[in-house]
């Protein structure tokens, strides 16, 4: 790796950056997604954070540019220079500028704008260019998959080389450099706030929240421990809005907005599908909870007040659906933030509250805090 | 010009170019103001560019703009120069 003359870095561990310009060439939301990515890929090896502003001045401005365009290193068209970033420092410093003549995507047909936003993002925090072929920072253009990128080991060594590790977080990632310890494992316990989503994997329990996972054993409260989503599930990074895992299969889904990935235990099987392929209606854009009942075989969405139910034997959503969760579901109130199927039992997470319903006699027969789950 | 190249003389002078234009934008240290630079054509600094680019992408350094060091010009890349800038 290499840094530049003089090492120039960011003498702060939260950067602002804005995108101030799009492209034609692909949707603003595609844009925002693979930026994210983009800066998510440096922020997972090193104690930086990065905060989105959409008005004024942000320390990364990002703009698709066509030509000259003002900065002294005017683009070139169609293919030949791609972008290009500047070295971290006040007003133009960190800024990054993508040709407007290339055709960009979030695929392969075209350049991948993950990729090169990842690299250009190495310069605007103060990496030059590698000679390491097999470096993100190298100067020409490969294509990266952006689902399950890690950032190559000359990438890691050089941006730690400016800022340091990343220590793992016990608590949510709040401050870059907050102190690994016990308090903000509490926030949990005390905040009124549900979980994301909850499923079974294999043997253990998962339970997803902003950017961190608890993981135990169904029968065991000891030995729970937290662990950022990024380190065992780098594309879904964090808010895991539903996940559920079809044992005899061994598959497990997990959904965020109209994206869906299916995994093999932690293994991810392939890039992310659509919502769609499950005979959602196009007005629904996310899921909230969703559960798998082995004895019908049938998985349970829960989207809003209302769920669908989908026949995982026949892969296709069932008739008569969505119905009002509270009519059919008597006892639970409010909407459903996650839900799994236990010993025959559905557990419904909805806000502080886990409702332990009993589809036999089909009502509520406890509830519970949900935070106790996780040891609170 | 032709001791540059080991290439066909059919691309020479395309190629001659995309190269010096290349080296320009990516070999050319440019601190501060930008200088005019007068460079002799061939001469003795675009030979030692060209060996700076052939060493930086781990070629052969021969000081030619032979067909891998042209591949490696004609690949699409970074608008950020390669040496201290």
């Amino acid at each position: 790796y290499r840094l530049f003359p003089g090492e120039p870095k960011w003498k702060k561990n939260t950067l602002t950056y804005r995108i101030s310009k799009y492209t034609p060439s692909m949707s603003s939301a595609d844009v925002d997604k693979a930026v994210e990515m983009a800066l998510q890929a440096w922020s997972s090896a090193v104690p930086l954070s990065f905060v989105r502003v959409n008005s004024g001045e942000a320390d990364i401005m990002i703009s698709f540019e066509t030509g000259d365009h003002g900065d002294s290193y005017p683009f070139d068209g169609p293919r030949g220079t791609l972008a290009h970033a500047f070295a971290p420092g006040e007003g133009l410093g960190g800024d990054t500028h993508f040709d407007n003549a290339e055709k960009w995507t979030m695929g392969m047909n075209g350049f991948n704008l993950f990729t090169v936003a990842a690299h250009e993002f190495g310069h605007a925090l103060g990496l030059a260019h590698s000679t390491d072929p097999t470096a993100l920072m190298y100067p020409t253009y490969k294509y990266q998959n952006p689902y399950g990128f890690h950032l190559p080991k000359d990438d890691v060594k050089g941006i730690q080389a400016l800022y340091g590790p990343r220590k793992t977080f016990l608590g949510k990632p709040t401050v870059p450099h907050a102190p690994p310890h016990k308090p903000s494992i509490p926030d949990l316990c005390d905040s009124s706030s549900s979980f994301d989503a909850v499923t079974m994997l294999g043997k253990e329990l998962l339970f997803f929240k902003d950017r961190i996972f608890w993981r135990r054993q169904v029968h065991l409260t000891a030995g729970i421990r937290p662990s950022t989503i990024t380190s065992s599930f780098p594309q879904l990074m964090s808010n895991v809005d539903a996940a559920y895992e079809v044992a005899e299969r061994g598959i497990a889904y997990f959904f965020k907005g109209p994206h869906y990935w299916i995994t093999r235990g932690f293994q991810m099987q392939g890039p992310p599908r659509t919502i769609y392929d499950f005979g959602f209606p196009r007005h629904v854009q996310r899921i909230d909870a969703a559960v798998y009942l082995r004895e019908p075989q049938k998985t349970l969405f829960f989207v809003g007040d209302e769920y669908y139910s989908y026949d995982e034997r026949k892969r296709k959503m069932e008739k008569d659906y969505p119905k009002n969760t509270e009519e059919e579901f008597s006892g639970v109130n409010g909407q459903i933030d996650a839900a799994v199927e236990l010993n025959g039992y559905i557990y419904f997470f909805s806000g502080p509250k886990a409702y332990k319903y009993d589809t036999e006699k089909e009502d509520v027969v406890s509830v519970l805090k949900s935070s106790s789950w996780v040891g609170c | 010009v032709p001791s540059l190249f080991a290439g066909t003389p059919r691309s020479l002078r395309n190629d001659y170019h995309l190269a010096q234009a290349y080296l320009d934008k990516y070999y050319t240290r440019k601190g501060g103001h930008p200088i005019g630079e007068m460079v002799a054509r061939g001469g003795n600094s675009m030979v030692k560019k060209i060996k700076e680019l052939q060493a930086f992408f781990g070629l052969q350094v021969t000081g030619k703009l032979d067909q891998t060091t042209m591949d490696v010009i004609k690949r699409p890349r970074c608008g950020v120069p390669d040496v201290a800038n």
